[in-house]
């Protein structure tokens, strides 16, 4: 039996909008630990890893590790029935080919039961090494979504480059060029509001704008993002989900030929 | 001109 309720049902409306476009179909690896899931785009350019920790449910029961292959598009029709401040909660039999969504309204009045099928995906899990990253941004995700948005623009990759100084974002194209520079904050009133640079050595790099604004997609659960470089390998933007776990996208870097 | 390089020549299957 696997049991997973979140009071904060809207966490999880919040997580499928934030990976839905990138995928169409993930499996979501149910284990006494917590829920792992871990997909690549279709293209392989890009790879997304959510961890909620089963610590972060309301309540939680895994009695058998179970793998749950799902459509993300059937699972993201099913999640918008759920208001946001539903209380939302997974469950599956042991060895089940399907898994039911239970939404409860906050005064229990309204109980919603949505069952849906379940795949056989057979994705390759890949290895993600231990990296000690060179420069590590903390910003506002706000601020981050909205520089992804300015600079698409202006063409199809951006730059961001990591100095002691902060950090600066660019983008070249037919109609021009754009440069915007962030500066490390010095104190803030709100936490989230800074932008943080922990910076070993400066790193450059240029990735594709398309994937950027898709991770921007997650902006909702969080009001900051981390930004992990260190030459020559993916990029990592990590979104914290509440109390819960997390969201990393990984995106190997453009190079020129 | 860039070209994009896939994410499985960075993270290899378990």
């Amino acid at each position: 039996m696997f049991e997973a309720r979140l009071v904060q049902g809207s966490l999880l409306k919040k997580v499928m909008e934030a990976i839905k476009d990138l995928l169409n179909e993930a499996s979501f690896d149910c284990a006494h630990s917590g829920i792992l899931l871990q997909a690549m785009d279709n293209s392989h350019v890009s790879l997304v890893s959510l961890n909620l920790r089963k610590e972060g449910f309301d309540k939680y029961r895994c009695d058998r590790n179970i793998v749950m292959g799902m459509n993300l598009t059937s699972m993201s029709k099913i999640l918008k029935c759920a208001s946001n401040d539903d209380i939302i909660t997974m469950k599956a039999q042991d060895s089940a080919d399907t898994v039911t969504f239970v939404f409860e309204s906050p005064n229990q009045e309204k109980v919603s039961e949505y069952e849906m099928k379940l795949m056989n995906l057979d994705q390759d899990q890949l290895g993600i090494p231990e990296t000690e990253y060179c420069c590590i941004i903390k910003l506002p995700s706000g601020e981050f979504a909205r520089i992804c948005r300015d600079l698409s623009q202006f063409g199809e990759s951006i730059v961001i480059s990591c100095t002691k100084e902060g950090v600066k974002f660019s983008a070249a194209g037919d109609i021009g060029t754009a440069n915007i520079k962030l500066a490390q904050t010095g104190t803030v009133d709100k936490e989230e509001d800074a932008v943080i640079v922990d910076m070993q050595e400066p790193v450059t790099l240029t990735f594709s704008c398309k994937y950027l604004n898709m991770f921007t997609k997650a902006t909702p659960l969080s009001p900051q993002v981390c930004l992990s470089m260190s030459p020559d390998v993916p990029l990592v933007v990590e979104y914290k989900i509440g109390e819960i776990g997390h969201i990393r996208y990984y995106l190997a870097p453009r190079i020129g030929d | 001109i860039m070209s994009q390089k896939s994410i499985t020549s960075f993270f290899k299957p378990n």
